[in-house]
């Protein structure tokens, strides 16, 4: 199974600085095993550099850089595992309007090979979905849905 | 694998049997603060087979119940079936047979479980393992809660390894 | 200072409760000390109610409504401290169209008495700004004031 | 008391001498991801004599120079020095008479800082009681991070106290 974890680990590698390329248009990032020595124990540790940006501990990006970081190696785990079903809630929330727009790009390219179902207040992301259900409670304390609209 | 419904019956805010259809491609989930968006991702995470209460943000399992408001007095079962199609990807191998499957899980105040597969009495555990190599078990990549994307940045790297481990 | 502790804490409380019931239209939440025996070190434990809903521990509430009440605490720190300058960091993220009014009314009449730095992705947000400052990069790496708009 | 200016030279992403002025009233500091707004609350922090560098989210002081861009290379020194107006409620008490003030910080790659008040040398301890009971030190309620509503309703207990007491 250290085999199995270095083919995977590597697949994810390849798909993650992709994704990242292209979320962030340009840059570049990585994800490299803390121990290489010792892949069956070892730390997955995350490097990133956005575009026209120096190399610098992930701390100091900003909090839509580190969304974006965690949507990419989220979404290459799934790219590679083709996967069927992905429930996000609410991830979109830090992005500016730019990042909004990669974004939905990537989840209308995903949603060819994957059932996506999405929590969100965004109305820009609201409007790639196929299908809209409407929660709602009032103060009745009791959820509802009140509509289902299709795009 | 893809979800074709969920139905919640006391599940949390969702005192009333309410369903939800959902479709290929992508289906939001829109609604004011507070008004039950989450609450459908905890119950998937629950009927899957979730053992930690604090991953659904209870306290004890108990709290997942429906336990009143000012209009409804309190329940004393919640229950949440799932009802998967098989789109040819499905992997709990034991129904790849199978064009369509369901898991329900009820649990009562008085602290007793049922398990069901297909209407079939089981346990968590026959549950559990069903979604395993899915992602979407806790943990996994399928299912990316509110502070998943936080967590991932500011993980230990050993934490981190967990979730290249649920897809390997 | 085992007093004066008790004494802001009981102004913080009644501000906390009556800024609660304003910001969720109803409802009502309070402050209170883990140890009344011993306030010098007693915790504090928040407990809230938003209206229509049965009293239950604070983790089951969602994401905008554990940020209203956070805001609704630091914030009536503020009154009661009548503080002068406060720096709110895109705080209004997770809540939904009413509650920005909510929010955004509240912070128009603290700007009476306080000056407010926000931070925001929210066009409503900077609706209520009387000066926006906007900060660009690009892809240089550096930091630009581009624009300072009056409103 | 109020700020008037913040003046930025070296400090994070702020390479360039940068000058902020602030009013009374309400001014919303806009812009996209990673841009460097929240670098304007980090050295605001920084400026009121934060310690830990952690809390700026660097894992060292030193991160908080200017470390280089594909366009220009690493600075030698990072400056912050903040203008303020008294509008009558000013804390810091040996200075209730003044109408206006002003802190600088710096700090060189070499490692050595230096301190002032309205341009003459002090400690950093010097700044820090300055701003004592102004709730805008570090875990203070005048400055509200990004990340603070999340900690204060996850907190515990007793960190949560700290807040009233900076209050007190
Ligand atoms: N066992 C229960 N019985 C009744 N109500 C419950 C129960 N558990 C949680 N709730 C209620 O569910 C509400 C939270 O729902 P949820 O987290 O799904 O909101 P949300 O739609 O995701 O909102 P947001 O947009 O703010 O994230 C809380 O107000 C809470 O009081
Ligand atoms: N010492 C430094 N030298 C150069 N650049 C730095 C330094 N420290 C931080 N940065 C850069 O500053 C950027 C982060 O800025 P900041 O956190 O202020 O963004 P932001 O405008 O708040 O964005 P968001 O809207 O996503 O929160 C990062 O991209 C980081 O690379
Ligand atoms: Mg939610
Ligand atoms: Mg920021």
């Amino acid at each position: 199974t250290s085999q199995r974890f270095v083919e995977t680990y590597k697949k994810v590698r390849e798909s993650f600085k992709e994704l990242f390329s292209r979320l962030f248009d340009g840059g570049k990032a990585d994800i490299i095993l803390s121990d290489e020595n010792d892949p069956l124990n070892s730390g997955i540790e995350i490097i990133a550099q956005p575009p026209g940006k120096k190399l610098q501990n992930i701390n100091l990006l900003s909090g839509g850089e580190k969304a974006l970081i965690a949507i990419s190696l989220i979404v290459s785990l799934f790219i590679i595992k083709k996967g069927s079903l992905c429930i996000m809630d609410e991830i979109d929330a830090p992005l500016d309007d730019l990042n909004i727009t990669r974004f939905t790009q990537l989840l209308k390219e995903l949603s060819n090979m994957t059932q996506i179902i999405l929590i969100t207040h965004n109305k820009r992301t609201m409007e790639v979905a196929d299908i809209l259900h409407g929660i709602t409670m009032e103060k009745s304390g009791i959820s509802k849905l009140v509509s289902v609209k299709l795009s | 694998m893809i979800i074709d419904k969920i139905e919640l019956s006391g599940f949390k805010s969702f005192a009333e049997k309410t369903l939800l259809q959902f479709h290929k491609g992508i289906t939001a989930i829109v609604g004011p603060n507070g008004c039950g968006k989450s609450n459908i991702v905890d119950a998937v995470l629950w009927c899957i087979g979730a053992r930690n209460a604090r991953n659904l943000r209870a306290r004890v399992m108990e709290d997942v119940i429906f336990s009143g408001s000012e209009e409804k007095r309190p329940l004393s079962m919640a229950e949440v079936t799932l009802f998967f199609l098989n789109d040819g990807k499905l992997f709990p191998t034991n129904l790849k047979e199978v064009e369509e499957f369901s898991v329900t899980r009820r649990l009562y105040r008085s602290g007793e479980s049922e398990f069901l597969i297909n209407n079939s009495p089981c346990r968590l555990k026959d549950i559990a393992e069903l979604f395993m190599g899915t992602g979407l078990g806790e943990g996994g990549y399928g299912i990316i809660e509110q502070d998943k994307v936080n967590w991932l940045i500011s993980a230990h790297p050993r934490e981190r390894r967990t979730l290249i481990e649920e897809a390997a």
